[in-house]
């Protein structure tokens, strides 16, 4: 069965799976232990290289298990993780394991645009008003109508000495927003890239060997982003182009990326989202077979009471209107064959000097005939009349 | 009755040389 239309064969919403949007995905760390090389930590040894990649590598593949970054000297002990997702992604939750005691202070941002600009999705600090100057979050979520990115309390650490940050979307919405009929959730969720600031490590403070601060790093693993591929309820997968970039692999008359756009015959109405409700589907234009483009033109779609705004564009087959449904000047409608057939239109051929003119009734085919002149074409003088010599008057009253 | 069709032939263009089709 396919997902994205039903048994009848009609179209409806239908989205990817739930996947780790992050799984094998390179990671920027703006710090990598093991440059130079030191006791535990050698990039150019893979035994003892804890490279970011480790953060996205399939579970239990891998050894080391943990990237771990340099170590620190001094304030400031920001570091930076930066995931692209390779397309937009409709995020669920971000989550990443510590190996390590989990940093107090962290901030969770998003790219919509590839890594040109940041918004935050959310903060993790044990004081979130000296560190971001916002309150905690409240235990209900957002004061306003929208989302918004709160401070949440910092991972707290486990007993194995590691910790977890974990951010899930609904975290900073507010309750009863629905994906499919809030833009600004959907804006909300929507990511290119994932980016993790590290800001403050656990120890920090901490003061050994008379006073000297200690060096400090950070040590995480299994960076997860939550997601479903971003295909606007268009398409139920995304593929791998000839480019080798992740595409949705759009259905219902849609195209693109995302698939955020119809195709270029389909655009008898103006593409939207696909909900449960209503799958929104691109409609082809009805050109009759007689087009291979055309135009969506909201006047017109008004004026249908919405339901069609496409014109065709280059009529074939002598054709001409909007929808290719009738002949142009100087052809009739056969009777004989299909409004679609390519010979559907057939030339008035009327005759030089007979007819009055070049353009036939586009139903019947009649020529505009001279006085005394009948015939589909005007070829022949009517009864009672007979050939003259005259080209203007090429039928005279028969004496 | 079926008129015979109009036969160019017969025409005199003498006067009218700007409206003879090209044939």
């Amino acid at each position: 069965a396919d997902p994205c239309y039903d048994e009848a064969g009609e179209p409806r919403c239908c989205v990817p799976g739930l996947v780790n949007a992050a799984l094998g995905r390179e990671v920027l760390a703006s710090s990598t232990c093991g440059s130079p090389a030191n006791r535990v930590c050698d990039s150019s040894d893979p035994q003892r290289a804890h490279s970011a990649d480790l953060l996205t590598s399939a579970p239990g593949t891998a050894s080391p298990l943990c990237w771990r970054s340099d170590l620190l000297q001094r304030a400031p002990f920001n570091i930076t993780l930066t995931v692209p997702l390779g397309k937009a992604f409709e995020l669920v939750f971000v989550s990443l394991r510590f190996c390590s005691a989990p940093p107090t202070s962290a901030a969770l941002l998003k790219s919509q645009d590839h890594g040109r600009s940041w918004v935050p999705l959310g903060f993790f600090s044990s004081s979130c008003g000296l560190d971001y100057g916002r309150p905690p979050a409240p235990a209900d979520g957002p004061a306003g109508p929208g989302p918004e990115a709160l401070c949440f309390p910092a991972p707290q650490a486990q007993p194995d000495g590691g910790g977890l940050l974990a951010f899930s979307v609904q975290d900073g919405s507010p309750q009863g927003l629905d994906l499919d009929n809030s833009p600004v959730l959907q804006d909300w969720v929507t990511a290119t890239d994932i980016r993790i600031v590290l800001t403050r490590p656990a120890a920090q403070g901490d003061t050994r060997d008379g006073g000297v601060t200690a060096p400090y790093s950070y040590s995480a693993a299994e960076l997860q982003v939550g997601g479903r591929c971003k295909c606007n309820g268009h398409a139920s997968r995304c593929l791998l182009d000839t480019q080798g970039r992740l595409t949705c692999d759009c259905q219902h008359g849609t195209e693109g990326p995302d698939c955020s756009r119809c195709k270029p015959f389909y655009c008898d109405r103006p593409w939207q989202r696909a909900t449960g409700q209503e799958a929104h589907a691109c409609l082809a234009c009805s050109c009759n077979g007689h087009a291979r483009r055309c135009r969506f033109n909201m006047e017109l779609y008004r004026l249908s009471g919405r339901r069609s705004g496409g014109v065709c564009l280059n009529c074939r087959h002598n054709t001409a209107g909007r929808h290719c449904h009738y002949c142009r000047e100087g052809f009739y409608r056969d009777p004989g064959r299909t409004l679609s057939d390519r010979r559907a239109c057939r030339a008035c051929d009327c005759h030089p000097v007979g007819a009055a003119g070049k353009t036939c009734n586009q139903t019947t085919g009649q020529c505009p005939c001279k006085d005394g002149v009948t015939g589909l074409t005007c070829n022949r003088c009517a009864p009672g009349f007979q050939q003259s010599r005259s080209p203007v008057a090429p039928c005279v009253k028969t004496l | 009755e079926v008129m015979p069709t109009l036969d160019m032939a017969l025409f005199d263009w003498t006067d009218y040389e700007d409206l003879k089709p090209e044939v």
